[in-house]
C-alpha cells in the first residue's frame, strides 16, 4: 500500500506493521551463552540470512552456543553497539528494526563494515 | 563504506543506465517519480546517468514489488522485517517487499522522523538499494544511506559523506558540474 502523506495513514491497527516478523525476538532479552530458549533457532536463521553464521552451519537449535555468541559479537561491532556477545536490550532493539535484505557479511567471516576493518589508531 | 567482493561496477562504456518497472505492479506516476528522485541523488555525485525505459527487456535495472517467496531464493517476510534487496552490478535486480505500507513523502524533506512508525519511507529505501545496484555494500556509519537498517517513520534520503566517498571511489565525481566530493549529506 502507498500512502501519499501522513494524514492518509490509517490507525496503527489497520496497518500491516503490527505483524512484524521479528517482534518475537524481544522475548529473548538477557539470554547469553549456555542458555536454552525457545526462539533462538529463529534468531540463528536471522543471523545466517544476513551472513553472520556460515552457510555450512544449518542445524539451528534453541541452544545459545558459541556460534550464536560469535554472530552477536560481530553484529554488535557492525552496528556500533557494546560488544558483549549477549542479547542485551540495545542489541535486540537494533535487530528488530526493519532493514535491507542484503547481507552484511559473507559467510560469517568477510565484512567491510566495522567488523571487517582493522581500526588504525594513530598517536597524535 | 564497503563494496561487494571483487568490487563489481558498471563498465565505463555503460554509464548511461536505463531502468524499468515491472508492468504487473501498475505503479502510479507518483510512485515512479520517487525512484526518479532517488536515482538523481546518485547521478548528482557521479558521471552516471539514469533514464527510465518502458521495456524491462532492454533496461539495465528492473524494479518490482513482490510479496513472500518470489523465486530468487530470498523470500520476503511480510510487514517490516526485510524491506527490499538489490543485486550488485551489472545484474540490475531491485526487489521491494509488496507487504509493506510505503509512505511517499514530499521531496523537500531530506531527513525526518515522522510521528508514525508503522510505514516505511519509500524514497529512503530506494536510495539505499540503488547504492547496492551501483556496487556499494553496507556501512556501519549510522548517518550513511548505506547503513542497513531504518526505523518505520524515519526518512533519510540525502547522501552522507561516507556514501559519496564510496561511490566516487568506484566512479569518480563526474566533473565540476556535479556536486563536489565535500558537499552532500547532513554533517
Amino acid at each position: 500500500t502507498f500512502y501519499t502523506n501522513i494524514s492518509s495513514i490509517p490507525p496503527l491497527h489497520l496497518l500491516n506493521a503490527t505483524r512484524s516478523a521479528w517482534e518475537t525476538f524481544e522475548k529473548l532479552t538477557g539470554c547469553h551463552v549456555g542458555d536454552k530458549a525457545d526462539g533462538l533457532s529463529k534468531l540463528k536463521q536471522y543471523f545466517s540470512r544476513f551472513g553472520y553464521i556460515p552457510a555450512a552451519v544449518d542445524n539451528f537449535t534453541d541452544d545459545f552456543d558459541d556460534v550464536l555468541q560469535s554472530a552477536i559479537s560481530t553484529y554488535q561491532k557492525n552496528f556500533n553497539l557494546k560488544v558483549t556477545g549477549k542479547l542485551d536490550a540495545s542489541t535486540l532493539g537494533q535487530i528488530v528494526k526493519p532493514r535491507c535484505g542484503n547481507p552484511d557479511m559473507i559467510d560469517g567471516t568477510t565484512s567491510e563494515m566495522n567488523a571487517g576493518k582493522k581500526f588504525r589508531t594513530v598517536a597524535r | 563504506y564497503s563494496f561487494f567482493p571483487g568490487k563489481p561496477q558498471w563498465p565505463k562504456r555503460n554509464r548511461d543506465l536505463s531502468y524499468a518497472f515491472v508492468p504487473l505492479n501498475n505503479l502510479t506516476e507518483e510512485v515512479k517519480q520517487v525512484f526518479a528522485r532517488a536515482f538523481t541523488r546518485w547521478a548528482d555525485v557521479t558521471p552516471l546517468n539514469f533514464t527510465r525505459s518502458e521495456s524491462i527487456l532492454r533496461a539495465d535495472i528492473v524494479i518490482g514489488f513482490f510479496a513472500g517467496d518470489h523465486g530468487d531464493g530470498e523470500p520476503f517476510d511480510g510487514p517490516m522485517g526485510t524491506l527490499a534487496h538489490a543485486s550488485s552490478p551489472p545484474t540490475g535486480m531491485f526487489h521491494l517487499d509488496g507487504d509493506e505500507d510505503w509512505l511517499i513523502s514530499g521531496e523537500d524533506m531530506s531527513r525526518q522522523i515522522l510521528p508514525v512508525t508503522s510505514v516505511v519511507d519509500l524514497e529512503s529505501v530506494a536510495v539505499h538499494e540503488i547504492g547496492h545496484l551501483l556496487g556499494l555494500g553496507h556501512s556501519s556509519v549510522e548517518d550513511a544511506i548505506m547503513y542497513p537498517a531504518i526505523s518505520g517513520g524515519h526518512r533519510k534520503v540525502e547522501l552522507a559523506k561516507d556514501d559519496i566517498e564510496g561511490i566516487q571511489h568506484l566512479y569518480g565525481d563526474g566533473g565540476s558540474n556535479r556536486r563536489s566530493e565535500t558537499s552532500g549529506g547532513a554533517e
